[in-house]
């Protein structure tokens, strides 16, 4: 099949396999030498690379922005919005001078695949899988549910401990090396001022808590920003968010990632779940990636911005 | 590879919090293998749950009974993702 030869005709308003995203990661570092690095932050059960694409115009430890995306494998419009993310990021440096300005005193750090071992799987076994692929002892069930597995609420509600549920938490918090992998990384770096972990679907902002009611003590301000985020995501397309804590929005979710990283001081931590529009669910026809990915990044700017504008 | 010929995607409409709850029970019937897309949040918004082949007359029957609203948003998943594939394979092509 034609392998494109650079990312310029990579296509993004198609669906991937891994090994295609694997190959534009490092057709972008090759191309952008001087602005893009990849980071491997670990291996997946079944030892596929950690890859984590760094966007960084010098400097040593700077303030830095986290987006990750396909923590939940069947959810592929997030992995190919993903995709997109990386290469708009080296496109409108130096050309937007909102973005550039934030990349000359920040850095991005962008996980496109999280969940590699689960998105191969859907790929080659079933579509529908959700969760990591390690085996659970005593059970005939695999994988833990990878936004269940954060040490923060850990084991309360909002979970399973059944390992054949699609939220199973897993044995202990982090027991999953897709998980622990970015703990350790965010824990080591201790810079970051923003995560912004990216699901779908059903078109939501999310901030912390889900495994608590307790209102962050930064409620007021992520609330004020997640409502201008999803103003500038339905400027382009009218496509409708609603936004909110995650345990007065959806439901009551133990183990969460943005609980985690906002414990751990990261003010600016926002789940989104991306577009369905109606109809599709998690296999969202691939002719609306583009435009998912296109008003996603008017929000992402939406949290970029602030986070530059009100260092902390 | 699994295939999900039959299944269906049904969009679950609640009008109260009493049908919000036994809407949750259906959840929780893992016998009946149900997997939920978008779950139970609140009584505006839908649910959407994939019901496999062998389950769909249950879970119709006991949305029915309870008067509970649906809709179905995929006919049959596996006719949905063969058409995803096709296209992945035309585009890589």
């Amino acid at each position: 099949l034609a392998q494109p030869r650079n990312t310029d005709s990579f296509d993004f308003s198609r669906y991937h396999t891994i090994s295609e995203i694997y190959s534009f990661q490092d057709m972008l570092v090759a191309e952008n030498p001087n602005l893009v690095s990849k980071i491997v932050i670990g291996s997946s059960y079944e030892g596929r690379p950690l890859n984590v694409l760094k966007f960084s115009t010098g400097g040593t430890n700077r303030p830095a922005i986290w987006i990750d995306t396909g923590i939940h494998s069947r959810e592929w419009v997030t992995q190919a919005s993903g995709t997109w993310f990386a290469k708009k990021i080296v496109t409108d440096y130096g050309r937007d001078p909102a973005l550039t300005a934030i990349l000359n005193k920040m850095d991005i750090f962008l996980e496109i695949v999280t969940n590699p071992d689960g998105f191969a799987y859907t790929h080659s076994s079933n579509r529908m899988w959700r969760k990591t692929r390690k085996p659970n002892p005593g059970s005939s069930c695999a994988g833990v549910d990878p936004n269940r597995n954060w040490d923060s609420g850990f084991g309360g509600p909002g979970a399973s401990s059944n390992p054949c549920s699609e939220t199973y938490r897993g044995p202990r918090a982090h027991s999953e090396s897709e998980v622990k992998s970015i703990v350790d990384f965010v824990k080591s770096h201790g810079n970051f001022k923003a995560f912004i972990s990216i699901h779908s679907y059903s078109q939501m902002l999310l901030y912390p808590f889900g495994y608590t009611k307790t209102p962050a003590k930064d409620q007021a301000e992520l609330h004020n920003l997640a409502q201008r985020a999803i103003t500038d995501l339905a400027s382009l397309y009218g496509t409708r968010y609603r936004y909110g804590s995650i345990i007065n929005t959806i439901y009551q979710a133990s183990g969460g990632t943005i609980d985690w990283t906002y414990e751990q001081g990261i003010k600016y931590s926002y789940t989104f779940e991306l577009r369905d529009t109606g109809r599709y669910g998690f296999i969202l026809p691939a002719n609306q990636i583009i435009p998912t990915a296109q008003e996603t990044w008017l929000a992402l700017m939406a949290i970029m911005n602030h986070t530059y504008n009100n260092p902390y | 590879k699994v295939t999900f010929e039959g299944h269906q995607v049904l969009r679950i409409l609640p009008k109260d919090e009493a049908q919000l709850s036994l809407i949750k029970n259906l959840e929780e019937m893992i016998e009946f293998q149900v997997d939920i897309w978008m779950g139970v949040t609140d009584v505006s918004n839908p649910v959407d749950v994939r019901v496999p082949f062998q389950s769909l007359q249950f879970v119709k029957i006991y949305l029915e009974a309870q008067n509970i609203d649906y809709t179905i948003m995929i006919e049959d998943l596996q006719v949905v993702l063969d058409e995803e594939q096709e296209e992945m394979e035309a585009a890589a092509r």
